[in-house]
């Protein structure tokens, strides 16, 4: 049975990218056929994963609003069990294109169905908005996963996200879940975060992922390579804990 | 002579509201006469001011497409020096409602016309998208100032950045200029960030800032606070470097 899961947080710079490259990286190592789409028209889980931007074949913008099949614009990556589709700087005039369309939240829902037969996991990396890119994302997804960096302003905009959680359940996408919540960046010597992860338990409980990504120059460094940090250093604490991470989700599945 | 700043960067979190909140507080601290818009939906300027986000009261959108006059949005704010214009959750309708009016890149500048004489510095926070609300502030002001991570995915996104200041430049905003790049959240002791700001430096010279502003607690607990890092923790590293900022901004205009 295939999930597909949106990474959304209209915050930005919390981990979204991060996590979509990494989760995407360690669910193949563990065996998992995986499609990650690339929503940001900024391009970085592209980069993350060393495909050039600017490249003439076609991609998300083509298999979205040009109708391509999606055999035409998925790449695999590295490993057989790991397929990508890049964006392109055309896909940020896809919001204006879809704004004036009937249904204009559900094309993406509608260009997947089918996908499911190959795929074990499909993720969405999210733009830090709440525009229609990252509606459609939220509308073809089974659940979402959260990234939160445990600072002030981060936190600020959960309440938020929640809210737009509810709307698009209410609307379009009843069987949307909240996946879980997972603690990036994180620093245990800081005061303040653990102050503020302590909160989320407190109010989230459940909803949060056991594993907590520790801030570490691996998962930074890594993109400069056009790697996932498991395939650039497969010892840092950053690769272990985006490992941790995929077997958590896995275990998660079975459960359910 | 007054100055608009828009704070500008479509790659999130990169440090655009910590930079606006200390820039606008640092400044009102060397007595000139500042105004800040929070021009970010999210309204994270608003709230490292202590203004809450759901006040009934009249904000950003009801100056920009309600017409309210500015005297009626403004807030002052601890010191004399110091006026907030606070954002509201309706302000991100505003991009939608933009979108089909007639010179709807320019309504920000026509608002703000005659504002200049009561004002030293009007600084312009901006949300991470290359969207109508973020083309508006760049064409109301009259130079940009740039945050930038000293990391990949950064990097990545100022060539894009770069070329939309040119464009806005070629059309409606001749006069634009790139005010200077920001590094910020600086960690000397990572080598990938020590080479990816010598790079910046090599590439981008005179245009980056000598003030560099370190990657410190206090500026990410100030806002938990409703208060400037400068208003929080005056002795901090943060506070340190933000009026280093402030000082080179005002040299700078002196030499022009
Ligand atoms: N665990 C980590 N340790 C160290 N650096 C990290 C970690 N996770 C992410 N980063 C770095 O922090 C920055 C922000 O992360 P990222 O770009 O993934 O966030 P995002 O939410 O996708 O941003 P945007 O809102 O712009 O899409 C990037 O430079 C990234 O490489
Ligand atoms: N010099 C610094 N030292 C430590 N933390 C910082 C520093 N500057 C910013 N931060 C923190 O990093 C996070 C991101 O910064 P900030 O929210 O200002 O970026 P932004 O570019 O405005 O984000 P967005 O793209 O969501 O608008 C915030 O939690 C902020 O408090
Ligand atoms: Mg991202
Ligand atoms: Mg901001």
């Amino acid at each position: 049975m295939s999930r597909t899961i949106a990474i959304v947080n209209q915050k930005g710079g919390v981990g979204k990218t991060a996590t979509a490259v990494n989760l995407a990286a360690t669910l193949a190592a563990c065996e998992q056929r995986v499609l990650l789409l690339d929503c940001d028209p900024q391009g970085n889980a592209s980069t993350g994963f060393g495909l050039r931007k600017n490249s003439p074949q076609p991609s998300l913008y083509q298999f979205l609003i040009g109708h391509n099949p999606l055999e035409q614009v998925v790449r695999q990556i590295i490993s057989p069990w790991l397929h990508v589709v890049p964006s392109s700087p055309d896909l940020s005039g896809a919001e204006i294109e879809l704004v004036n369309t009937s249904a204009r939240e559900s094309w993406l829902r509608k260009r997947l169905q089918g996908a499911g037969s190959s795929y074990d996991y499909i993720l969405l990396d999210c733009p830090p908005s709440l525009g229609l890119l990252t509606v459609n994302a939220k509308v073809a997804a089974d659940s979402v996963l959260v990234p939160l960096q445990c600072e002030f302003y981060a936190m600020e905009g959960m309440s938020q996200l929640l809210r737009t959680l509810e709307l698009v359940r209410r609307g379009l996408n009843p069987a949307l879940q909240l996946g879980g919540i997972l603690l990036t960046m994180f620093d245990a010597t800081a005061p303040g975060q653990v102050q503020i992860a302590r909160e989320v338990r407190q109010h989230l409980g459940l909803k949060v992922f056991d594993t907590v990504i520790p801030r570490h120059t691996a998962v930074s460094e890594a993109p400069s390579f056009g790697k996932p940090v498991i395939w650039y250093d497969l010892q840092s604490t950053g690769s272990r804990a985006y490992m941790q991470l995929a077997q958590e989700i896995l275990r998660k599945k079975e459960a359910n």
